[in-house]
């Protein structure tokens, strides 16, 4: 079974 | 005020079309650097980012960095307006909450003036870090298009393999499963039929495939595509447009539980 990441686990706010 | 030309109108249809069906709302940035933006989808698994250079541009000026909000479908509905050979410019005052974009057919002898009305459009800016990728595929841009749309009849998924062998993209459904594996070919005359592998490492990453199909809108951008793979890291897809910028759309990947 898989799950979607979201962008937010690897790109940080800038 | 800002104010650019562009002589290849279908270009800003193009690079639209490529985003509208990912993004709804994104706002522009317009600074002396070019036209630029970056937007995520609604549920934030998918980000994409346009450059347009400066450079590229017939005329450009931007006397200070400001954004415009926009609405991606509504703009895909002004540029409907635009014939594909039309000269498109697009001019934006100070403290005025329009834009108008102006289309004008190579001959001069027909002239378009659509106003559009900007949005206030609260957006996060994600810094994306440089990264050294596992694996660079470089393929045909068409090809990637047509393995996505294929793979999707089959299944939701798509898993990308890296290794000395080749590249291949994988998919399983209720119906059955497929793959398709595309192998190194640098010797072609044409450089934008060729597919070229740099591998560090074997990657292997599953994604949704219907995100990735979406990114294939930008396939008329450029002939040639670029996917950049590292374990456990979004992958990026990159169209380059000639003279101008890329688009580049990156997309998590689906991590088994």
């Amino acid at each position: 079974l898989t799950f979607q990441v979201c962008i937010h686990d690897f790109f940080f706010l800038s | 005020m800002f104010e650019l030309r562009l002589v290849q109108g279908s270009l800003l249809k193009r690079v639209i079309d490529a985003i509208k069906d990912l993004v709804n709302d994104a706002n522009f940035d317009c600074s002396s650097t070019g036209f630029s933006l970056q937007a995520m989808d609604s549920s934030h698994v998918a980000l994409v980012a346009l450059l347009l250079r400066s450079e590229g541009f017939e005329h450009f000026r931007c006397d200070r960095t400001f954004s415009m909000g926009m609405s991606i479908a509504n703009m895909a509905k002004m540029l409907k307006c635009a014939s594909n050979d039309d000269i498109i410019t697009i001019k934006a005052d100070d403290g005025t909450d329009t834009v108008t974009f102006m289309f004008e057919s190579p001959s001069q002898d027909k002239i378009s003036d659509i106003e559009m009305k900007l949005m206030d459009i609260d957006s996060d800016h994600l810094g994306i870090p440089d990264a050294e990728y596992e694996a660079i595929v470089r393929m045909p841009s068409t090809e990637f298009g047509s393995i996505c749309t294929s793979l999707s009849t089959i299944g939701d998924t798509v898993t990308i393999a890296v290794s000395k062998q080749g590249v291949t993209f994988s998919t399983k459904g209720d119906i059955g499963s497929g793959n398709i594996t595309c192998r190194q070919n640098s010797s072609t005359e044409k450089p934008e039929e060729a597919t070229i592998i740099e591998m560090k490492e074997p990657v292997v990453l599953t994604f949704a495939l219907k995100y990735i199909t979406t990114f294939t809108k930008a396939t008329s951008l450029s002939s040639q595509v670029t996917i950049s793979l590292s374990s456990d890291m979004p992958v990026v897809v990159e169209y380059k447009i000639a003279e101008m910028g890329h688009i580049r759309y990156y997309l998590a990947p689906k991590i088994e539980e």
